[in-house]
């Protein structure tokens, strides 16, 4: 059986929040590390994977490897019940078909309990190569979101390129262009800093939509890494404090 | 023009 208590619902509302619109099924895999999940888009284009480690719940048991196929659309509608700092617990027995969700007030004698069905799904967990990246990007997530929403609005796709100069988001419109330029900061303690590390110049092109996407998961996660190596695919990282959430997301490439 | 490529073509099915 499973049985996880997280201090807060808010941690799982943001985590729904930032995959939600990439991807409407995914498995939960439980075991006793913690909670994974990976999956792609419809598309085939993104990737998000994400681990919630054991050791970030206030409680946490997991028997055995067990997946828990969740709809993503019915587990935000039952998460809305939910206040923020609600105490919550998930709960599945060995082969159940339903996820049980308990949410307990902090500061009163409010308890909430929720039944979902869970799914058979069918997923293709893919192999995602150890990767020696070229450029590692890191910058302060309200940052990245803004400029990849910024860029949206003009164009289509983004040119990202990294030199020792900074990283620059590049993309062109029919009506109008548009650069950013963000310069390697100096003081690489501060919380605003934009850091770059590079063995060489790299410029790729992705889709603005799914960079929109991604940055949803800024209100998770203060900092924001993007790792790109010339013609693979991007990867974009958020590290909080219980786990990570990690998107893979495919380059646009001339023919 | 630049295609969009498949994560497919980038990953192995595991």
């Amino acid at each position: 059986m499973l049985e996880a208590k997280l201090a807060e619902a808010g941690t799982l509302k943001k985590l729904l929040d930032a995959i939600k619109e990439l991807v409407t099924d995914a498995n939960f895999e439980c075991n006793e590390e913690g909670i994974n999940l990976q999956a792609m888009d419809n598309s085939h284009v993104a990737l998000v994977a994400v681990h919630l480690e054991a050791a970030g719940f206030k409680r946490y048991r997991c028997d055995r490897p067990m997946p828990l196929g969740v709809n993503l659309t019915s587990l935000t509608k039952v998460l809305k019940c939910a206040k923020d700092d609600d105490i919550t617990t998930l709960k599945a027995a060995d082969e159940a078909d339903v996820l049980n969700l308990v949410y307990e007030a902090k500061n009163s004698d409010r308890i909430a309990e929720y039944d979902m069905k869970l799914m058979d799904i069918d997923s293709d967990t893919l192999g995602i190569p150890d990767t020696e990246y070229d450029a590692r990007v890191t910058m302060p997530s309200a940052e990245f979101t803004r400029v990849v929403r910024d860029l949206s609005q003009l164009g289509e796709s983004v040119r990202i390129e990294v030199s020792k100069e900074g990283v620059r988001f590049a993309s062109e419109g029919e009506a109008a262009n548009g650069s950013v330029l963000m310069k390697q900061t100096d003081d690489d303690e501060d919380t605003q800093a934009i850091t770059i590390e590079m063995n060489q110049h790299v410029s790729l092109t992705f889709s603005l939509k799914y960079l929109v996407n991604f940055s949803k998961s800024a209100s998770l996660c203060p900092r924001v890494q993007l790792m790109m190596s010339n013609d693979v695919p991007l990867l974009v990282a958020y590290d909080f404090g219980q786990g990570y959430i990690r998107y893979y997301l495919a380059p646009k490439i001339g023919d | 023009s630049l295609k969009q490529k498949s994560l497919k073509s980038f990953f192995s099915k595991g």
